[in-house]
């Protein structure tokens, strides 16, 4: 089969007035140079002379995505109301054979780096062999060696500090939670709030009829807020 | 959000997607990206033709007797029968293989099953992927259906998709002999930010439907 690769990288209330030029080059400038860098890697061989498989390729081209703030995911990721990133990332493959799990989705992260890392990983391991046996425990070469970790097992999403005890053994890169701050994603959650305040006020001056907020903190109709 | 589909050599298709989710969303909310069948969905499948019963990416490639002499000239439409010197047609066995990333407002995502339906509607409806996937998330589809008269005020129903799907035609020996792939993408909303690279290896970068 010739290999082949899509990405996106949001979608929502974007327009002309909510997307000025200079915002269209910075998005065209990252998404042609990820989608030329994860096609390469797609058809480049490995090392061994093997081709890259649809899983490695996928995950290399998100792990871009994540890495580039002007995404919502992994650094510049969107805030929750209280201020803070929960990530959340999945995947799945089609040819059930190698993998039974077939899919895997993560939640709830606060300090794991690569979200699409730890998802990979969980789908690689405690699968192939452990679907159903109930194994409790699965030796791992994670960053300090061999180590005894709670298996996956069969499960199909893992959610937050669980989930992040696994990423830490199998040695992916953990960061503060500072790492994935940007001003833009700061500042639109505070912009969100206040619209929703003044919303709210606004409503209840019987404009629009009380305890119906016209507009939220999570969507505008004037500038693209990431819907996740 | 972010996501990617691809389809390797060995015809598996794989998708990945992550995200920071909605905006100043309550802290402890899952969104569709996680959420099997919601944000995410991937599988594949075997299509007899010609009334054999339709199997599942688990039932084994079926065998069929006597070699084809001929191949299915574009699999992505309906495959030629082929008569090989026998009285009845063969039958040709295609493997389709369809996996699909979706963005934009989780919780319609997540009261669709929209990335599993666009699923069910290629395999149990006999649709295309690029049918399917517009049925749920193009202008006017089940995710924007969902929204209602909050259509428009609250960022409900607005999404897109990105996709591939990939066929496999096996010959009466259960080799596979031909495969191609197609590249789906459609959107509800304003813009989708994507890109893509097409069969001549040329690199695509879109936000509107037409810019």
């Amino acid at each position: 089969t010739q290999p082949r690769i899509i990405i996106h990288g949001g979608a929502g209330n974007i327009r002309p007035e909510t997307m000025p030029p200079e915002r269209y080059q910075l998005f065209r400038a990252s998404l042609l140079t990820i989608i030329s860098k994860s096609h390469r890697f797609l058809l480049n061989p490995l090392p061994d002379g093997s081709l890259p498989t649809a899983l490695d390729s996928a995950t290399y081209a998100v792990t871009l995505l994540e890495d580039d703030p002007l995404y919502n995911a992994g650094r510049g990721a969107v805030f929750t109301r209280d201020g803070i990133n929960e990530l959340e990332a999945s995947i799945m493959i089609t040819n059930p054979t190698r993998w039974p799990k077939r899919g895997v989705g993560v939640s709830g992260l606060r300090r794991v780096k690569n979200p699409i890392k730890l998802a990979a990983e969980l789908l690689k391991r405690g699968g192939q062999d452990l679907v159903g046996k109930g194994v409790a425990v699965e030796d791992v070469e994670g960053a300090e060696g061999r180590l005894n970790v709670p298996s996956a097992q069969g499960h199909t999403h893992l959610h937050g500090a669980a989930a992040e005890q696994l990423a830490e053994a199998y040695g992916l890169e953990l960061v503060d939670p500072s790492y994935f701050w940007t001003k833009d994603r700061w500042e639109q959650h505070r912009r969100g709030l206040e619209r929703e305040k003044a919303m709210a006020e606004l409503t209840c001056s019987g404009l629009h009829g009380c305890g119906t907020p016209a507009g939220t903190a999570s969507w505008s109709s004037d500038e693209f807020i990431p819907q996740g | 959000t972010v996501g990617a589909v691809v389809v390797d050599a060995y015809g598996t298709v794989c998708v990945a997607t992550s995200t920071g989710g909605l905006t100043n969303k309550l802290t402890g909310r899952i969104g569709d990206t996680p959420t099997v069948g919601a944000g995410f969905w991937a599988e594949e499948w075997l299509e007899e033709l010609e009334g054999q019963k339709a199997g599942s990416s688990s039932c084994p490639a079926v065998v069929l007797s006597g070699a084809l002499k001929g191949l299915v000239a574009d699999c992505l439409s309906t495959p030629r029968m082929y008569q090989l010197g026998s009285s009845s047609p063969k039958r040709v066995v295609t493997k389709r293989a369809i996996a699909v990333s979706g963005t934009g407002n989780g919780d319609s995502f997540l009261r669709t099953t929209a990335a599993r339906t666009v699923g069910a509607i290629a395999q149990f409806g006999k649709e295309s992927g690029a049918v399917a996937l517009t049925k749920v998330t193009g202008p006017g589809g089940e995710l924007q259906r969902s929204a209602g008269d909050r259509w428009g005020k609250t960022g409900e129903g607005e999404g897109g998709m990105i996709g591939i799907e990939c066929i496999v035609v096996y010959d009466g020996d259960g080799n596979a002999v031909e495969s191609r792939s197609e590249i789906l993408q459609d959107f509800n909303c304003g813009g989708m930010l994507r890109a893509w690279v097409d069969e001549q290896g040329v690199a695509f970068m879109r936000v509107f439907r037409k810019d």
